[in-house]
C-alpha cells in the first residue's frame, strides 16, 4: 500500500542531506501509483497529487525535516478530509412520510440496501417504513423485493410489471398516506446513466414525490467508470448521498474517493455483506487507510 | 519527422490517459505504451491515425499472443452433455447471461436445461424460472435455503437421463475473499466432475466490466478454486471499457469468451478482440 510505498521511497529520501524537486517528484509519483492502483479516478487522482505536492512544497519537507512522515500525515489528513463525514444521517421530512429513493447502476445492491436501510429506520427509530416495488423490468425484481421485506417484516407496495413505475410510485404514496407510514422507500430499476429514457423515469418520479433523499448505490469495485456514473445519475438528479457496498470484499474501495471528489455529496453508508444487518455508517477514516492500503 | 515527434509524446501520454481511464491498470498501461510506441516507430506511422490504426493492430495481436492456445469457442462435451458453470461476484450478471445463453443453444436445436444452484438470495431461483419460460426451457430447483450442491446432482443426473445436449448451473454470486464460499463452490464442481468425468466442460467467470483493479484478484481466486475456463464480460453496454481483461489475459491466459451488452435475451455477443480494442479507445 502507500505507506509501504512512501517508506521505501522515503528510505532514498532520508540518507539525502535536503530533499530536492526530482525527490518530491518521485513521492508524488508513487502516491499517484497507489491511488491508481485502488481505482481511484486518474483525473481525481492528477487533482489530489497536485494539491498534495503543493502542500508538502509549502511545508518543511524541502528542509529535510523527516519528509516521509510529513508526507504520509499530508496524504492522509488531505484523503480524509475528502472523504467527508463521518456517520451523516438520513434527511428527515418536515411531515411523514419521509421518502428515500434508491438508484444506480445494474446490479450495485440497491434492493438489498432498500432492505437493511428499513431495518436499521425499524430498529433505531422504530420507524414503520413502506416499500414501493417500481422496478417492473428485471425477471422477479418485486418477488425479490417481497422476499426481503418479509425477512424484516415491512410491507411492499406493488402493481406487478404491467405498470408504469411513475404511476406505481404514485398509487404507493397514496398508500402510505392512509396508513400513515413515516417513511416510503422506493426500490428502482439498475439502469445506465446515458440511457436518456431510463434517467428521464427516474426524474419523473423525482418531480412527483420530491424525495427527501436520493441515495447513489455505487459497488465499491467499481474501477474508473465512477465518476461517470456519479457524475450521470448527480447532474440529472441532484443526488442526497452515497451508499457504497459490497465492502466485505477485499477491493481498496478508490471509487469513493473519485464520487466524493466529483459530486461533493456524502456517501452515508457502507454495505458490508448480504445480510439485512450488514449496513453500517460511513467511517471517512477507516475508508481513506483503506484506499491507501 | 519533427511533426512526428510532436505526436508522440503527447500523444503517447493520451493514450496511457486513456488505457487507465479503460481500467487496463497503470503496470499494463505503461507496459502497452512502451510497446506501441515501439511498433508506430517501426511502422513510421506518421499522422495520429496511422499512429492510432497501429496501435489496434498491435493491441490485438498482443492479446492473442498472450493466449495458450486456449480454446475461443465453447468447450463441448464430446458424448452426453455439456455442462457450463457460472461463477462470479454478486450481481455481475450470472443468471441474466445464462438467461441469454440458454435462448441461444435453444434456437441452435439443442436440448437446454437449467440449474437454479442460488438458494440461498432472495429472489434467485425465481428470477431464473422466469428465464426458463421466456426461453422455453427446462430448469431444476431446489428449496430455498437448501443445500446448492442438491441441485446440482439432480440437475445433472436429469442431463443424464433425460438426453440433454447442454446443462447450465447458475451460483450464487459471492466475494472471493470469502473462504467458506468459495470452498462450497469447489464441492459443487466436485460434485459435478464425479458425475460426469470431464464436467465442467467451461466454467465461465462472468466479470462486470464496471469493475476496477479488483479483477484481477477476482479472477485469480475464482481460477484457483473452480480453475475458470473463460470470462464473459457484462455491461459493455455502458460507459465502461473494462479494460482489466488485458492483465487477466496476460497473468492468467484466460480468454473472453462472450460479452454482455444489455439486458435482453439477445444482448450477448462473442467476444470480438478488435471490437474490443476499439472500443477501449472510444
Ligand atoms: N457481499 C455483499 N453482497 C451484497 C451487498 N449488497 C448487495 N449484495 C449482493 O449483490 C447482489 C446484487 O444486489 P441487488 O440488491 O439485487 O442489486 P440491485 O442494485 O437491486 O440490482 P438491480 O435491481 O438488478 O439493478 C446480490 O447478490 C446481493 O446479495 C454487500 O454489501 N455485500
Ligand atoms: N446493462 C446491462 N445490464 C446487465 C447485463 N447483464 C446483466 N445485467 C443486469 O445486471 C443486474 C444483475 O444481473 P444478475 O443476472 O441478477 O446478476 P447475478 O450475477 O446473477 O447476481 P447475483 O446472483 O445476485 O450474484 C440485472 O439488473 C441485469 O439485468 C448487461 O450485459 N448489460
Ligand atoms: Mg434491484
Ligand atoms: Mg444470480
Amino acid at each position: 500500500g502507500l505507506t509501504e510505498r512512501l517508506q521505501k521511497a522515503m528510505e532514498k529520501l532520508r540518507r539525502k542531506p535536503k530533499v530536492t524537486e526530482a525527490d518530491l517528484r518521485e513521492t508524488m509519483r508513487e502516491i499517484r501509483l497507489a491511488l491508481l492502483e485502488a481505482d481511484v479516478n486518474f483525473a481525481v487522482v492528477k487533482d489530489f497529487v497536485k494539491k498534495v505536492r503543493e502542500q508538502a512544497a509549502g511545508a518543511e519537507v524541502l528542509k529535510g525535516l523527516n519528509p516521509a512522515q510529513q508526507i504520509v500525515k499530508i496524504v492522509n489528513v488531505q484523503l480524509t478530509e475528502l472523504m467527508g463525514e463521518e456517520a451523516v444521517p438520513l434527511n428527515k421530512a418536515a411531515h411523514i412520510p419521509t421518502v428515500i429513493m434508491m438508484v444506480g447502476l445494474q446490479g450495485a445492491g440497491k434492493t438489498t440496501t432498500a432492505g437493511k436501510l428499513a431495518l436499521r429506520l425499524k430498529n433505531e427509530n422504530h420507524a414503520r417504513p413502506l416499500f414501493i416495488a417500481a422496478d417492473v423490468y428485471r425477471p422477479a425484481a418485486i418477488t425479490q423485493l417481497q422476499q426481503v421485506a418479509a425477512q424484516i417484516d415491512v410491507p411492499v407496495f406493488e402493481k406487478g410489471t404491467d405498470e408504469d413505475p411513475v404511476e406505481i410510485v404514485r398509487q404507493g404514496m397514496e398508500v402510505a398516506k392512509q396508513n400513515h407510514n413515516d417513511y416510503v422507500i422506493i426500490d428502482t430499476a439498475g439502469r445506465l446513466q446515458i440511457d436518456e429514457q431510463l434517467m428521464d423515469e427516474l426524474a419523473n418520479i423525482k418531480e412527483l414525490v420530491h424525495p427527501d433523499e436520493i441515495l447513489l448505490v455505487i459497488d465499491a469495485m467499481t474501477g474508473q467508470n465512477a465518476v461517470n456514473t456519479a457524475q450521470g445519475f448527480d447532474d440529472k438528479l441532484d443526488i442526497t448521498g452515497v451508499v457504497l457496498t459490497k465492502l466485505d470484499g477485499d477491493t481498496r474501495g478508490g471509487a469513493a474517493m473519485s464520487i466524493r471528489a466529483v459530486t461533493g455529496k456524502p456517501i452515508k453508508f457502507v454495505g458490508e455483506g448480504e445480510k439485512m444487518e450488514d449496513l453500517d455508517v460511513f467511517h471517512p477514516d477507516r475508508m481513506a487507510s483503506r484506499i491507501l492500503g | 519527422l519533427a511533426n512526428f515527434r510532436h505526436v508522440d509524446e503527447d500523444f503517447f501520454d493520451d493514450l496511457e490517459d486513456m488505457l487507465i481511464e479503460s481500467d487496463v491498470g497503470y503496470d499494463m498501461a505503461m507496459k502497452l505504451s512502451d510497446e506501441l510506441r515501439e511498433e508506430v516507430k517501426l511502422e513510421n506511422a506518421k499522422s495520429k491515425q496511422e499512429a492510432s490504426n497501429v496501435i489496434i493492430e498491435k493491441m490485438v495481436d498482443l492479446y492473442d499472443a498472450a493466449g495458450k492456445d486456449e480454446k475461443a469457442d465453447l468447450n463441448m462435451a464430446a458424448t452426453g452433455p455439456t455442462v457450463i458453470m457460472f461463477v462470479g461476484v454478486n450481481g455481475a450478471g450470472k443468471t441474466t447471461t445464462i438467461g441469454k445463453m440458454a435462448a441461444l443453444f435453444k434456437k441452435q436445436g439443442k436440448k437446454v436445461l437449467l440449474a437454479a444452484a442460488d438458494t440461498f438470495r432472495a429472489g434467485a431461483t425465481e428470477q431464473l424460472v422466469v428465464w426458463a419460460k421466456r426461453d422455453g426451457v427446462d430448469i431444476v430447483t431446489g428449496p430455498e435455503n437448501g443445500d446448492p450442491a442438491a441441485v446440482v446432482f439432480d440437475a445433472v443426473q436429469k442431463a443424464k437421463k433425460e438426453d440433454y445436449d447442454i446443462l447450465f448451473v447458475d451460483t450464487a454470486g459471492r466475494l472471493q475473499n470469502k473462504v467458506n464460499l468459495m470452498k462450497e463452490l469447489a464441492k459443487m464442481k466436485r460434485i459435478l466432475t464425479r458425475e460426469i468425468p470431464d464436467a465442467p466442460h467451461e466454467v465461465l467467470l462472468v466479470l462486470d466490466a464496471t469493475t476496477g483493479q479488483n479483477a484481477l484478484n477476482q479472477a485469480k481466486l475464482f481460477k484457483q478454486s473452480t480453475d475458470v475456463t473463460g470470462i464473459v464480460l457484462t455491461k459493455l453496454d455502458g460507459t465502461a471499457r473494462g479494460g482489466i481483461v488485458l492483465a487477466i489475459r496476460n497473468e492468467l491466459h484466460l480468454p473472453v469468451k462472450y460479452v454482455g451488452l444489455g439486458e435482453h435475451v439477445d444482448d450477448l455477443q462473442k467476444f470480438d478482440a478488435s471490437d474490443f480494442v476499439y472500443g477501449l479507445f472510444k
